[in-house]
């Protein structure tokens, strides 16, 4: 059955979607066969990229689950529910399916975790960002406890393990990096760390700030496009972003290390 | 009454909760009665940057709107446009409350939008961003439409002038602004300038993509609370961060040109 992987953090702009649309662009030009689901269908930042995409490129075909209008949330929850696992079960026969998740805690967000096989994480190198993963000590930077995301990733977690036995594969990647090194960097770098063990995730290497990883939005490219081959230049920047989108997706298609 | 200026954005991550912190301190220091109501209340993001403050600086009363529990739509949405006018209503002799909101639609976010005397929208520097405040061409980059966004604010425009005639004074900032100038730079600039006679918002001076504006979180701090006076050290970046943000406060403070 198709490796899902969720790209999830109820933090707004972390890059859920840059990710996500890199990533399924990544797989379907290796020759995977990938879908990609949206569970931010309002937004729609996932499907507009890709729907804006040449259709003679590699393009994972993308379904945005729309959420519902049912007065009760009850019945919304369950309609929602029927609606992502049918979709799901559409693409039964690929190989991998992407979802892309809202920033906000919902019920498709919660979902989506649950269904997760690897769960990608991106988050600004910020510890606005970090909040929701772990509450830090202002004058130790030690943790002193969970945040509400890291909660709620642990209690799909168990849901999972429950309903058929299988573990999530948590992966968190810094986004929008600076080029500088300085102490904030240094500082966010070291809490990930040691977060990374006490909550149990794994880090992968990240993405750096790089205009190239939004600018081609409407045009639905991605770097992946560019090259030699088709003529648009390469620059320095392109060349690094393209080892930052292989790094990850490497990370993503490596099994974790044992526990 | 007081006057609210609401920090909205449906694009999570634009930087409601920054602007609105900065912003709320920025008012407090200069002496101005300011409270600070919370409408994201689950993330927490400004909440949670105030609660930090040492109570020697001046500070605006925070409170935090929550989301409601009830089974039925219809009923959570009154109970939070209750919870929601009753703050507002316990602030009723200070001369400025700032809301800041989810980057999602939600009830409490069109109910603020509709609240507002002044909506600061700040934007990242992106076509991911733009596609919310309205659809571009992916050519000739003309603007094709208004997209979610500014449709929802239209509405509650409509909505506000229909309750008690008062329009409300729209301010677009751009966010995170790279330091280098560039194509994708210049390009944003012109849709955004286009977009503003289209659309009926204002353009203010915006922020540029700076550290001291996010590392100062966990202590509560602002860039605004440092000083040779208080011992800090001032680098070109904290005085040319300062600047943006007493510049964003008196384009607030500024009545809108007349239509
Ligand atoms: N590595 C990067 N370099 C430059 N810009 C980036 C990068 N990653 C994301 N961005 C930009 O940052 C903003 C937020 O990214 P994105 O929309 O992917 O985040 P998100 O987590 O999906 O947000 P939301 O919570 O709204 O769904 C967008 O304007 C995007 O173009
Ligand atoms: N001008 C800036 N310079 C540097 N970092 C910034 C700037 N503005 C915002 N940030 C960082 O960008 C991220 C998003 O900002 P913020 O949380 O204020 O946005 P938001 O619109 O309130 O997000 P949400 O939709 O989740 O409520 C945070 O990590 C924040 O610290
Ligand atoms: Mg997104
Ligand atoms: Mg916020």
């Amino acid at each position: 059955r198709p490796r899902l992987i969720v790209f999830g953090n109820e933090k707004g702009g972390s890059g859920k979607s840059t990710a996500a649309v890199h990533v399924a662009v990544g797989l379907a030009r290796a020759g995977k066969r990938v879908a990609a689901l949206d569970l931010d269908a309002r937004q729609g930042s996932l499907s507009r990229y890709l729907a804006g995409r040449d259709q003679s490129l590699p393009t994972p075909p993308t379904v945005a689950i729309q959420r519902s209008a049912l007065p009760v949330v009850a019945d919304a929850d369950e309609e929602e529910r029927r609606q992502l696992d049918a979709a799901i079960g559409r693409f039964g026969s690929y190989e991998f399916i992407v979802l892309d998740t809202p920033g906000s805690d919902s019920n498709l967000t919660r979902l989506a975790h649950a269904r997760a096989d690897v769960l990608v994480t991106p988050i600004n190198d910020s510890f606005v960002d970090l909040d929701l993963l772990a509450r830090i000590d202002p004058d130790t930077h030690n943790i002193t406890g969970p945040s509400l995301y890291s909660e709620m990733v642990w209690e799909q977690r168990k849901r999972r393990a429950l309903s058929d036995g299988q573990t999530i594969d948590w992966i968190v990647m810094r986004n929008r990096m600076g080029h500088v090194e300085g102490r904030n960097k240094r500082v966010i770098a070291d809490i990930l760390a040691a977060l990374a063990k006490r909550i149990g995730f794994r880090l992968a290497p990240g993405f750096g700030e790089r205009v190239i990883f939004r600018e081609l939005f409407l045009k639905g490219l991605t770097l992946l496009d560019l090259g030699s081959d088709t003529g648009h230049s390469m620059t320095l920047s392109h060349v690094a972003a393209r080892q930052e989108v292989r790094a990850l997706i490497d990370a993503i298609l490596a099994a974790p290390p044992p526990r």
